[in-house]
This record gives C-alpha cells, sequence and structure tokens, in this order.
C-alpha cells in the first residue's frame, strides 16, 4: 500500500488526511486473525469522534487493553473461538492468545490495507519505500477474529458476522474461503446473504488455487470475489552463473550479501538421499553436499521460506528457488533468512541444466532493490482462482480483480516477516501475497464509495466497481494472464481491474434487491426449506406459476451457456440465449447506446440488445433491456468471451460476458 | 457421547417460534435440551441468521434435524486464509 493508491489513481494529496466533514462515516469489518493494535497504521489522528450509530465493542483480554488497542480508528476488536475450539481443542495460549491479537500476521495485514491510517517512511527492511495507506483513509476499523492457528470454522464465522453486521458495520472483509457448496450450505454465502439485505457489501477473497479452472470459492452473487493482480512494482534479485549467463528472479533479502562472483551451486535434487529432494524439504539436504554452496530448489509441498530455512540450516549460503509449471512466470517476493531469489520456470529449468551438466557449476545473486513502473501491469497472477463457478456456471466468477502480488501493509509484533518460528525478526510492515491482499483492497474501495454515496445498495456498490473496471492497457492490449502468457479472459479476471475513480461516477448501475436474489434462489430451484434456512424464514416462497431464470438475474456481467447438440445432424443447428437486465440512472440525464463484440474460436456468437437506446431523464430512472445471444454447436467445453457496453460518451458502463458449451 | 460431539449450526424457523416462549434463544436452548441435556451451546445466531451452534453427536444432529421449526442442521466446516 506504498504503491497501490497511486496505482488505482487515488494518489491525491486531500486524500492523505483525514477529515471530519459531511461525508457519512463508514466501518469496515474485517474477519481475520485478529490485530496487532499498537501499529502506526490504526493512529486515529485527524478522525472525528466514533460514530454515534455504533454498538459494537472493544473486549479486554490479558494481552489486549481495549482503552488502549482502540480508539477512533480501530473502533470494534472481538474474537470467536468456540467453534475452533470444539474442533480443535483448547487454543495453545503459548503461541496464540484468546483474544483480538494477532499471532499470524494476516489480519493486520488486511485490515490495515483496507482503511489503515497514512503512515510515512513505510517498508519492509528498505524494501516498498513509502507512505503506506489503507485504500479507505477516513473509514473505521473493526476487527473480528475468527481465524486461529489451525484454521478458521463456519460456526465462529457466522457469529462473527452476526456480530459485525449488528454492530454496525457497513463493509464487511472476509479474506478466507471453504470449498465450493452449495448456497444453502456455505456459512459465509448464509451469512452474507442477510448481511446484504441489511445493507452491508460483503467482499471475499476468490482463492489461491489458480490458475486450474473452476477453483474458485465464494460464489454467491450476492458475494464480491476478489481475484489478484500485480502491481507495477517488483523487487528484482538476479542470478549470475558462472558460464555469462544472467536471470531476473525477486527477492525481499536483506543482510549479508553473497560475493559479487559466483561461488558453488548445486541441485538440490543432486544434493540428497531423498526422492523429493529437490524440493528442499525439512531434513532432506545432505550438509557435506551443500555447505557453503548456492542451492538450487524446486518450488511446491512446503512453504518458499521454509525451504530458505532449510539450505540455511544445512550450511548453505543462498538459494536459487524456481518455479515449476504450476507457478510458471510467476514471482512472488519473500523476506527470505539467507540470500535467495526465486526464479521462473523457463529460468528455473536453464539453471537447473546447468547446474546438472557443468563440472563446476557456479552462482551468486545480485540484489536490485525496489523497481516501479513494471510494464506491463497489473497482470493477473497465477495463483488467483479461477472460473468457472461451478455452483452457478450463469454466474460469472471472479466479479473482478484488485492488486494482490507483493503487497507491503501493516503487520504482527508477533513472528517475524517469514512467520517461521525460526526468524527473530520483527517488522510493522511486511509484504504479502494472495487474494486475501486485493480482497481488502475492493472491500476499503467499497467503503470509498459507500461514503460518496451513502444511499446506494450493497449490488449497487458492486456494480459500480464492476462496470468500469478495465480490461485492456493503456495501449490498448488485454490485461496478459502470468500463468499463460496470454490474454486473460473474463473467468480469469471477472469485469476486469478495479478503477476507484471512474467507480466514483458509474452512470448506470445494475441494482439488486434481497427479493431478486430470492427469485434466483426459486431458479436454481431450492427449496422452501433450502431457502428459508438462508433467508432467516423470511415469509417467501417460490410461485410454481412464475418462470423464474438465473439469465434475470440482474448481475452486471454475463455467463451464457449454451448446451451442445448431441446429434450430430444437429451440428449446424444454432441456440440462442436470452438475458434481461435493468439500468438504474445515477447520474444526470444521458443518452446511452450499446456496442457489444464476441470472440469465439470455432464460431461467431451474434449478440442483439433490445432496445439499444436508452434514454434517461433524471437520476433513479430505470430502463430494461434484453440482450439475445445466439451461437453455433461448439463442442463441450468450448468457451469465448464477449462485452457489452452502455455508453454516453462521458460513461462506460462495461460487462464482461463468458461463453460456454456444455 | 461427548467425546463423540462435533459442532453443528441448526438455522431455526423463528416464525414458527411456539407462543409459550418470549424469547428465541429460550426456545432454541428448549430445542437443544429436548434431545440433549449436556449438549453445549455454542452460539445463538440473531441478525444473519437464525438460529445457534451447539456441539451435537451425529445421531443428536439427526435428531434435531426433524424437529420441529428446524430449518437445516450443517455441521461446522473449516475454512481457511487466502
Amino acid at each position: 500500500t506504498t504503491r497501490t493508491p497511486e496505482f488505482l489513481g487515488l494518489d491525491l494529496p486531500a486524500e492523505l488526511v483525514p477529515e471530519s466533514s459531511t461525508i457519512a462515516d463508514v466501518v469496515i469489518g474485517v474477519l481475520d486473525t485478529g490485530v496487532w493494535p499498537e501499529r502506526n497504521s490504526f493512529d486515529d489522528n485527524g478522525l472525528g469522534p466514533v460514530p454515534a450509530f455504533w454498538k459494537g465493542e472493544c473486549v479486554a483480554a490479558k494481552d489486549f487493553d481495549p482503552t488502549k488497542a482502540c480508539n477512533r480508528k480501530l473502533i470494534g476488536a472481538r474474537f470467536f473461538s468456540k467453534g475452533y475450539e470444539s474442533s480443535m481443542g483448547p487454543i495453545d495460549e503459548s503461541h496464540e492468545s484468546r483474544s483480538p491479537r494477532d499471532a499470524d500476521g494476516h489480519g493486520t495485514h488486511t485490515s490495515t490495507t483496507a482503511a489503515g491510517s497514512a503512515v510515512t517512511n513505510a517498508s519492509l527492511l528498505g524494501y516498498a519505500e513509502g507512505t503506506a495507506r489503507g485504500m479507505a483513509l477516513r473509514a473505521r476499523i473493526s476487527v473480528y477474529k475468527v481465524c486461529w492457528a489451525g484454521g478458521c470454522f463456519s460456526s465462529d464465522i457466522l457469529a462473527a458476522m452476526d456480530a459485525a453486521v449488528n454492530d454496525g458495520c457497513h463493509v464487511l472483509s472476509l479474506s478466507l474461503g471453504g470449498g465450493a457448496a452449495d448456497y444453502y450450505r456455505d456459512s459465509v454465502a448464509i451469512g452474507a446473504f442477510n448481511a446484504m439485505e441489511k445493507g452491508v457489501l460483503v467482499s471475499c477473497s476468490a482463492g489461491n488455487a489458480g490458475p486450474g479452472t473452476a477453483t474458485l470459492s465464494n460464489l454467491a452473487p450476492w458475494i464480491t470475489t476478489v481475484g489478484a493482480g500485480t502491481l507495477d512494482r517488483d523487487f528484482p534479485a538476479y542470478v549470475v552463473l558462472g558460464n555469462g549467463k544472467n536471470y531476473t528472479g525477486v527477492s525481499l533479502y536483506s543482510g549479508k550479501l553473497l560475493p559479487s562472483t559466483p561461488i558453488a551451486l548445486v541441485y538440490a535434487g543432486n544434493a540428497t538421499n531423498s526422492s523429493n529432494g529437490n524440493l528442499c524439504m525439512p531434513g532432506t539436504l545432505l550438509p557435506e553436499k551443500v555447505a557453503g554452496k548456492v542451492v538450487l530448489c524446486e518450488r511446491g509441498i512446503n512453504a518458499r521460506v521454509q525451504k530458505g530455512m532449510v539450505v540455511k540450516d544445512a550450511g548453505g549460503a543462498g538459494m536459487i528457488l524456481a518455479n515449476t509449471a504450476t507457478n510458471s512466470e510467476e514471482l512472488v517476493a519473500d523476506a527470505h533468512l539467507l540470500p535467495a531469489t526465486l526464479i521462473g520456470e523457463k529460468a528455473g529449468n536453464a539453471v537447473k541444466a546447468y547446474s546438472i551438466s557443468d563440472p563446476n557449476p557456479t552462482a551468486t545473486i545480485i540484489f536490485g532493490g525496489t523497481k516501479v513502473g513494471v510494464s506491463p501491469s497489473p497482470v493477473v497472477a497465477a495463483f488467483s482462482s479461477r472460473g468457472p463457478n461451478s455452483v452457478t456456471p450463469e454466474i460469472l466468477k471472479p466479479d473482478l480483480i484488485a492488486p494482490g502480488v507483493n503487497i507491503l501493509a501493516g503487520w504482527t509484533g508477533a513472528v517475524g516477516p517469514t512467520g517461521l518460528p525460526t526468524d527473530s525478526r520483527r517488522v510493522e510492515f511486511n509484504i504479502i501475497s494472495g487474494t486475501s491482499m486485493s480482497c481488502p483492497h475492493v472491500s476499503g474501495l467499497a467503503a470509498l464509495l459507500k461514503e460518496e454515496h451513502p444511499d446506494w445498495s450493497p449490488a449497487a456498490i458492486k456494480s459500480a466497481l464492476m462496470t468500469t473496471a478495465y480490461v485492456k492497457y493503456q495501449n490498448g492490449d488485454g490485461i496478459l494472464d502470468v500463468a499463460t502468457g496470454q490474454e486473460a479472459t473474463p473467468f480469469d479476471l471477472g469485469a476486469g481491474h478495479v478503477d476507484p475513480r471512474k467507480a466514483m461516477d458509474p452512470g448506470l448501475v445494475y441494482d439488486l434487491t434481497a427479493q431478486d436474489y430470492l427469485e434466483f434462489l426459486c431458479a436454481l430451484n431450492y427449496t422452501s426449506l433450502q431457502i428459508a434456512a438462508m433467508s432467516k424464514d423470511r415469509n417467501f416462497s417460490c410461485d410454481s406459476r412464475k418462470n423464474y431464470a438465473v439469465s434475470k438475474l440482474n448481475y452486471p456481467s454475463f455467463s451464457v451457456a449454451f448446451a451442445t447438440a448431441i446429434a450430430s445432424a444437429d451440428e449446424s443447428a444454432s441456440a440462442t440465449v436470452t438475458h434481461e437486465r435493468t439500468v438504474t440512472n445515477v447520474g444526470s440525464s444521458a443518452t446511452y447506446k450499446a456496442t457489444a463484440t464476441a470472440k469465439v474460436d470455432g464460431g461467431e456468437v451474434k449478440i442483439a440488445v433490445e432496445p439499444a437506446v436508452l434514454s434517461f431523464t433524471e437520476t433513479g430512472e430505470k430502463k430494461s433491456y434484453i440482450v439475445k445471444f445466439t451461437a453455433p454447436s461448439l463442442p463441450s467445453g468450448s468457451s469465448g468471451l464477449g462485452r457489452l457496453e452502455w455508453s454516453d460518451g462521458k460513461h462506460t458502463v462495461a460487462s464482461a460476458i463468458a461463453f460456454t458449451w456444455t | 457421547a461427548a467425546a463423540e460431539r462435533a459442532s453443528y449450526i441448526v438455522h431455526m424457523a423463528k416464525t414458527q417460534m411456539p407462543p409459550r416462549f418470549t424469547e428465541h434463544s429460550h426456545w432454541y436452548d428448549a430445542s437443544l435440551r429436548s434431545i440433549s441435556d449436556s449438549a453445549d451451546l455454542l452460539y445463538t445466531y440473531d441478525t444473519v441468521a437464525h438460529g445457534f451452534s451447539a456441539l451435537l453427536t451425529p445421531a443428536e444432529a439427526r435428531i434435531l434435524a426433524r424437529h420441529p421449526g428446524v430449518l437445516s442442521v450443517l455441521p461446522d466446516t473449516p475454512y481457511y486464509l487466502h
């Protein structure tokens, strides 16, 4: 967050000074591993009194004095552990405390990303230096500790969501997820549904199970599901081989450097008696073969920073960590405890070939510090989970992407930047990666929109974020996916990369109410019991005479599923799928015209928008349209992409379109 | 039974609360006690869900699922940080 505000166009000087003004007071509830409240990111200087509507609390514990921990920035801190302790046994208080205090770092990182105060001269060991700040500087933070050393449990999460909504939070940020489940079985989906009905936007991480298809979590349409992209910042660390070849990796190492001239290099797979010794798992390296050398390890199974520790413990002088096909060319920086760098798969293969074939291979690592202005950026992170939506393929997920790679934000005082027990360093800020990091960016941006437009519903805020997201770089090329090196598809980045300045004034929004989502559940053929369990037993039942359809849900994007013709005689047949949408004018009077494009290998999809022109004379006016997608029969598994844009010349209200053939 | 118990989330039809109860939490507790004297109540939910979570044996969970006013009984499930 020393870079993301600028990267997102939020680097306005006025934004740096919180002021009490007519702007609405917004509270972000962060459900995570707790908080380290002494961090400067929770300084409340310049903020007005705690809002009168706030009903939350700052609980007392032996290591958590509420009179010191909470203030006008951190206005709530609670913990929920009954479900966890029921399943996992009593909390080990020698490692973590039964209190809101963050023993992990993750919760402090996400909460300060969402709404941390500005802290000048922030850095991690000199890397990423600048002013660190959350996305919503004026927003208040309330933390709900639901995740513990052994994980997080749905009974605790639901209790925390219950408390957070009752306390008065406007936005909930959940950088966690479970498996993909029907919505009536998913506690986060259930909690989010009822939070949404009370006007609370719920932002969740998409998951880090990419780049495989259908790997997303948090799939309900009333949740804002956030994937991850890179920033234009990098931390290069160069591998110099004895054969004169150089490769660029990344690292956050800070400490005693390797000699500038290459020293002995060994491939971990040749310095072990273990069949998976190449992974540098604990206890697998032979000290006599790695002592004083640079060790080439391969990524996978155990933590990247642990591999460095394994090399160090075996007497290695440095580590080159190489990606495999799983992570391809994605480079995630770590604050290793020995000189180390992560390189991509291609470079890894080259270094491996050299280390195996050369009789006396040598290497060194040169650290390049922090570089900004990296192009292209953003690119979709390989780890970011991908669509299609495995529960409801007709709803496109993820909804959008935001910065989630190498993000600097606040950190716990309980563990070092690697999180390893042997890491005795303590830092105020840490740099980590994940959709956990992109989610609170969007939570903070949603809070900014809520401040500016307090009357907007969660769906309207989500729509504004999605329809103004961008999918192309300034040169017109599409945003790339680091996993493939090709242009990303809507299954990778949803509506695109968030653009908060445009989201402030989207022109039109696709609004939705709880009633709309209930009709969506009817379209899924949920039973009345399932719907009642989801919606707090409201007086609602599906009308058997009504024609419910997922394609009628007023979603800001389109996922169009075509059935593949089974009989060969039908191969030339085409099918038409119709979607219905209603847009609400949130600007002044204007006339919008529709344009639609589609790109499908092996066939042409025709898109007809009726009407293709919509005129609005006043704010709040609603207009409906239908879109007919006509496509040939293609083999099952085929897919394509498209885009529908409504423009009045000033605003562009864009919807991503994904096509699938099943 | 205590060793067998695991946590479950029980979603209740609050509108079906018998009139003899004035507080839904009392009704939840009575529903739980009707199948077990010793089952521990973990939380009651009222804002983003109606119901409670409790430690139950699989058999108790099955019985509770058929209890009047119970909409669903879901096992407590793990979630993970991303």
